[in-house]
């Protein structure tokens, strides 16, 4: 009994450094994992600002459309009233 | 006691063993 | 010395509850982390595709300024051609 007492005794000091390790492990890992709703956050942020710019470019575009449009119609009439 | 089967991993350990021999759990872990 | 021997097994098997439960936190927490990479990876492409439409609106813009002048030329060389 006492021989394995004393073995029992090393086991013991044995686990409590495994939870030692254990419980900083987890620790570090919780500091990390505290950045995965910022990174969240801010993929979510610049989603919707990609978003917002396409669809302002999007519009941008469409105007420039038009004002092409407009200065071809113009133009044409220019040379028409040139030759008039 | 003469021996004790490992609750975990089944293996047979003699009664002198404090810790399971393949997994090194203690005898009496759940 | 078996009094003290059967309490040091049952202190052990306590200690190796909190073992499996410290280990099975570590692994939750690692496939949490897993997504930190992703995350950040997503939030760069995210920016970068901002910046990108960013710029091309930009050009855009530019674009649609000099027309409207272009535009605007035309439409007074209209006015002075109809007068003339």
């Amino acid at each position: 009994c006492c021989v394995r007492l004393e073995e029992a005794e090393r086991a013991l000091a044995l686990k409590q450094d495994l939870i030692d390790k254990l419980k900083e492990e987890v620790e570090q890992q919780k500091g990390s994992l505290e950045t995965v709703p910022v990174l969240a956050a801010q993929a979510e942020i610049y989603k919707a600002d990609f978003l917002a710019e396409r669809e302002a470019r999007e519009k941008l575009n469409q105007k420039k459309e038009e004002l092409q449009d407009q200065l071809t119609q113009a133009r044409t009439e220019i040379e028409r009233l040139k030759q008039e | 006691i003469t021996e004790w089967q490992c609750k975990s991993c089944t293996m047979v350990n003699a009664a002198s063993s404090i810790l399971c021999e393949v997994c090194e759990r203690p005898r009496l872990a759940t």
